[in-house]
């Protein structure tokens, strides 16, 4: 999966891949002062690439799980459940529904995406991407934004929670890379000196289908440098 | 043409009958038609016999008679009572709509038929099918008293299911007609069958060949015995054909809500699932006066005990006898905690009949530990439930239904609903109606048969798993008028809410429709947005679909609930709501408790007439009727007649 930090004091981003085999549960965030978590489940196409290289991994499952309130969301490119204690609600993509419960409010949209806001300080949108049902090799995958975290704590940590604070970085040496139509250079972030390659992704949280481009420097190999530790160190052994 | 004995019976042929089902969503249209002659030298009598649902409403009858058809006219009852007392006090027999069994009227009409001559018989009748513990039926009987040379019965779905209207799937099955008395009963196929080819009358359901309905873009079950299937035995006249002829189907539901609209009238069908069950609180309110003794208050027991199976732990629950007295099992509602249930068994296993009727006295007690549970459960959320269960009428402390009704409409406040079963025939049923409707619950009727703890225990089903409380469906109020109801105390696991309306403006493009609930531990607003313009097309391309069906099921659910609300309504509101259901039955030819249909011939120089009707539910139960009855009276003044009540 793609990951894109935006760095609104910068008013630019900053993208890295993460390459795991599917079936591989990655922390995206951990907010030790309130419980919150939210993992995610790499998928793999239906036919996947023999070459780890060229294999293109999505998230196929993600898990949002609140222990103060007893709840756990769990949301697939089929079904979308919210469990509170022993109880369970499954809806579908099909539906458009607004669920409210104790100070959390959570929108479906129709095949669209789906909105989870924990009182006015925790939102997270996740966009279900539908491909064609009888493509030979993609199928459906998942996004997940985080749109408001100002009321997290400083403590949270993940793939995406460590970039929840303030963090500078500075970009240098711009030069033509390996590949001449991108740039590569040169960024201090964390005290490391990495080597970037300018680049795009894709935010979809507006236009579903086609999205809107995102220029950003690219980390290679698996965020190394950028994120605190290794990749690896965010993997967990379920998605609850 | 047949041979005497090969299915003429007393000269009279039937030589076709058919039986065309068309159900498209959840509305079903059906046309039975009946063709005889009359080989006999002189005048002979035939008669139409048709068993139909107690829910259906008879929108058409046609006679023809060597060629020339007299159509059915709807008038209103009392205009067309005239017309029947008339017939009658000129001594003729008149045929009668009369309830059948539990879930059937039965339908006749007889016609003098002159020697040689041909008539046919058209009954067309329409029912809304309404989804119970998770399937739709719709239900024939087939019994014809004597051989027919062409015998067809034809059930067609069209896929007007829910998500997109192409996209549904109706899953079918047809329960097989009892072949031979030793044949299973109640035997189901998967999807469908016709009998096999062979000569060799089919002894059993098994036997019979399966045949699946494609899922779409129609399906049809065809049912087509030959004459020598339906033979009793190889060298007997008489027809063995007696059975159900049942189509059972569920929509594929890819969403929870399902709008339709046709010209200018719509229709929202609501069936979440995947939703879990409110935790309720119930209380049992049953009558243990004399009348119950034997095998009544055995049933009871029996229900009760297997309900108690079934009950889950997070709910609450008590049980009230009430006979000369009030006893209760415990002093306020407790958990359904193994233990609590363990002595609730034995509890029930020691209900025993005694004494007179203190239905109000029940009922008070009853709904005075829900009142208690309701405050002291705070912002809970618990579905609350009464289910009352007698089988006569008060007859100690409040007797006086009136006051009953005051009393239990006070008490309950418009808090939750009220069940009352309605235990055998010696009870007032229209009492116990207008005291369930005006309390936002029904009433059933327990057929005192072998089987009535099964009906008990099935009524509970329907009612124990609550999915959501206090459910609304809302509309833009400029776009939408002549809603029918649209607000529900619960949603239970397995049934259906269906709304109709129609639009303000034809041109609307689209509009929202918002179901609003409250669930086991969420608010929930489920949003349809609905594409007027787009759905219309849709429909277009589906020719199968008879295009006015929107605005009838609309019509007849109006009417429905129009019907109900007179139930418990008093003076002017009475009248006003008499006068609507009256006027739409009138416009959309509806055969209702308010209307007759009637079919005037003249001959001789006077008008014969047939009256088709509908019974109330006052109407007393009868035997089950034989179906396409033919026989043969005397000579006498010709008449054909039907009426009801």
């Amino acid at each position: 999966p793609h990951f894109i930090i935006q760095v609104a004091e910068e008013d630019d981003a900053i993208c890295f891949n993460i390459n795991e085999d599917p079936g591989t549960v990655l922390r995206l965030i951990h907010d030790p002062a309130t419980g919150l978590t939210v993992n995610g489940e790499i998928i793999g196409d239906k036919e996947p690439s023999p070459d780890p290289k060229t294999r293109r991994t999505y998230f196929g499952r993600l898990g949002i799980a609140n222990p103060h309130m007893d709840l756990q969301i769990e949301v697939t490119t089929e079904t979308l459940s919210l469990g509170s204690g022993a109880t369970r609600s499954t809806f579908s993509w099909l539906d458009t529904v607004m669920i409210a419960q104790d100070g959390m409010l959570v929108a479906i949209h129709r095949n669209e995406n789906m909105t989870v806001s924990f009182g006015d300080g925790a939102t997270f949108v996740i966009v279900l991407h539908q491909v064609w049902k009888k493509h030979p090799t993609h199928r459906d995958f998942l996004g997940f934004y985080v749109v408001d975290s100002h009321r997290m704590s400083a403590q949270t940590q993940g793939l995406l929670g460590q970039f929840f604070h303030p963090f500078d970085f500075s970009v240098s040496d711009v030069h033509p890379g390996s590949d001449p139509t991108k740039q590569d250079a040169t960024m201090v972030v964390k005290n490391r000196r990495l080597t970037v390659t300018r680049g795009s992704q894709k935010d979809y949280r507006k236009k579903s289908h086609t999205g809107t481009k995102v220029p950003c420097w690219f980390v290679h190999n698996n965020g190394e440098g950028f994120i605190d530790g290794v990749h690896t160190d965010y993997i967990v052994p379920s998605l609850f | 043409s047949l041979p005497e004995g090969e299915g003429v019976v007393n000269g009279i042929e039937v030589y076709s009958t058919k039986i065309s089902c068309k159900v498209t969503s959840r509305f079903a249209h059906n046309v039975v038609t009946t063709r005889a002659v009359n080989r006999a030298d002189a005048a002979k009598e035939v008669s139409f016999d048709v068993a139909l649902p107690k829910t259906a409403f008879i929108t058409n009858f046609t006679l023809t008679i060597d060629g020339v058809t007299y159509p059915g006219n709807i008038k209103e009852k009392e205009v067309a009572k005239q017309q029947y007392e008339k017939a009658v006090s000129q001594g003729r027999t008149a045929g009668l709509v009369k309830a059948s069994g539990r879930k059937l009227e039965k339908f006749t009409v007889s016609v003098n038929v002159a020697a040689g001559s041909k008539v046919t018989f058209e009954l067309t009748y329409e029912e809304l099918l309404k989804r119970r513990k998770g399937k739709y039926e719709m239900y024939l009987k087939v019994q014809p008293k004597q051989l027919v040379k062409h015998f067809e019965v034809r059930g067609t779905r069209c896929p007007v299911g829910s998500g997109s209207p192409a996209g549904s799937r109706l899953l079918c099955g047809v329960q097989a007609p009892l072949w031979d008395p030793g044949s299973p009963v109640g035997s189901r196929l998967p999807c469908g069958f016709r009998l096999p080819s062979s000569s060799r009358p089919v002894r059993s359901a098994q036997e019979a060949e399966q045949v699946h309905v494609p899922p779409r873009p129609q399906g049809h079950v065809s049912f087509k015995p030959s004459l020598e299937h339906q033979r009793s035995c190889p060298t007997c006249a008489d027809t063995l054909l007696n059975g159900d002829f049942i189509i059972t189907y569920d929509v594929n539901r890819e969403s929870p809500a399902n709008v339709q609209v046709v010209n200018g009238y719509f229709v929202h069908f609501f069936a979440p699932h995947g939703l879990p069950v409110v935790p309720k609180n119930v209380v049992f309110v049953i009558d243990i006066s004399g009348s119950m003794a034997g095998r009544k208050i055995e049933q009871t027991r029996d229900a009760l005990l297997k309900i108690l199976d079934d009950i889950k732990e997070e709910d609450y629950l008590n049980f009230i006898l009430f006979s000369t007295g009030v006893t209760t099992w415990k002093d306020t509602l407790v958990q359904a905690t193994p233990e609590n249930l363990q002595q609730a068994r034995e509890f029930v296993k020691n209900i025993n009949d005694e004494g007179m009727t203190n239905m109000n006295g029940g009922l008070m007690r009853g709904i005075g530990m829900l009142n208690e549970a309701w405050d002291g459960q705070g912002a809970a959320r618990r579905s609350s439930i009464i289910i009352l269960l007698t089988d006569g009428d008060a007859n100690y402390g409040e007797s006086r239904t009136d006051k009953i009704q005051e009393n239990v409409r006070n008490a309950i406040g418009g808090k939750f609903p009220l069940y009352n079963l309605g235990f055998g025939n010696n009870l007032n049923y229209n009492f116990l109606e207008r005291l369930a409707l005006e309390n936002h619950g029904l009433a059933r009727r327990i057929y005192e048969d072998s089987d009535a703890h099964l009906q008990l225990q099935g009524f509970y089903e329907e009612v124990a798993n609550p999915l959501l409380m206090g459910v609304e469906m809302e509309y833009p109020e400029n776009a939408i008028q002549d809603l029918t109801q649209n607000n529900y105390k619960n949603f239970y696991d397995g049934s259906e809410i269906v709304v109709a309306g129609r639009l303000l403006d034809q041109d609307l493009n689209s509009f929202k429709a918002d179901v609003k609930g409250h669930g086991a531990v969420n608010d929930l607003t489920f949003t349809e947005e609905v594409d007027v313009k787009e759905l219309e097309k849709a429909f277009e391309e589906q020719s199968y679909i008879f295009g006015n069906y929107i605005e009838r099921l609309w019509a007849y659910l109006t009417i429905e609930q129009l019907l109900d609300q007179r139930k418990k309504a008093q003076g002017e509101e009475k009248e006003n709501l008499t006068a609507k259901a009256l006027g739409l039955s009138l416009k959309y030819n509806f055969v209702t408790p308010l209307t007759s249909m009637v079919v005037t011939k003249p001959e001789d120089g006077e008008s014969q007439t047939a009256i088709a009707d509908k019974p109330g539910e006052e109407a007393n139960t009868v035997t089950p009727s034989m179906a396409y009855l033919t026989n043969y009276q005397p000579p006498q003044t010709p008449y054909y007649y039907v009426d009801g009540d």
